[in-house]
């Protein structure tokens, strides 16, 4: 699966 | 959470406090690009506009003040208080010229065609390109002061463990964000060159300078 969004990264 | 990216996140925020640091103490911003400053301020207000609409954690939000605050003050220092010490004269990067094209892709190639999210995609295709000031102030002044390239390392660093991060991600829970991979990777490749410098000259105790 691919993104998800809200983005978790910073 | 995995190791490469919690230990990508200290690498960046290490960088992002060496910079300051240095130019709190030394009362100087010699040597430094404002204007990729300027870009990583915008990168970061740009990215983090999600602190008012989404919370994913205390350790996300935290980090993103520090980054969003640590920026602005680094823009501050340059522009503001210490604007004497500034080198203006070689920081002379036309920025429109990643500006322009990397708006444009980003209103091209996105996840979703939404104001928060083309802003998101638009601050991570310029973080990508946003030191490239900084690398061709030093080239054109052929030369860059010790802890200047602490803070590149550390910056260069945080894009190549989170690089090993989404590999982890990607084996490990199946995620991948193909958007921040391409320019996470164009960003790495960008540093490749000064890591060379950085190994071969500063680390055996010399001065980073180019050949002329």
């Amino acid at each position: 699966h691919a993104l998800t969004m809200p983005h978790d990264e910073l | 959470m995995n190791i490469f990216r919690l230990t990508g996140d200290l690498s960046h925020l290490a960088a992002i406090i060496i910079l300051l640091l240095k130019i709190w103490k030394s009362r100087s911003c010699a040597g430094i690009s404002g204007k990729s400053q300027v870009l990583f301020a915008l990168v970061f207000t740009t990215r983090y506009l999600d602190l008012l609409t989404s919370f994913i954690s205390l350790y996300n939000t935290t980090m993103k003040v520090i980054y969003i605050g640590c920026s602005y003050a680094t823009v501050y220092l340059i522009y503001m208080k210490l604007k004497a010490t500034y080198d203006g004269n070689h920081d002379t990067f036309r920025v429109e010229f990643l500006i322009v094209p990397v708006g444009g892709l980003a209103f091209l190639v996105n996840h979703d065609f939404s104001p928060l999210e083309i802003l998101w995609t638009f601050s991570i295709y310029l973080e990508s390109v946003a030191i490239l000031p900084q690398l061709f102030m030093i080239s054109k002044t052929g030369e860059a002061e010790t802890i200047t390239t602490h803070y590149l390392f550390f910056l260069g660093l945080y894009r190549a463990l989170y690089l090993i991060n989404w590999i982890w991600r990607f084996y490990f829970e199946g995620f991948f964000d193909m958007i921040a991979i391409v320019a996470g990777v164009v960003q790495t490749i960008l540093y490749c060159d000064f890591f060379y410098l950085y190994v071969t000259k500063v680390l055996k105790g010399k001065k980073l300078s180019l050949p002329a």
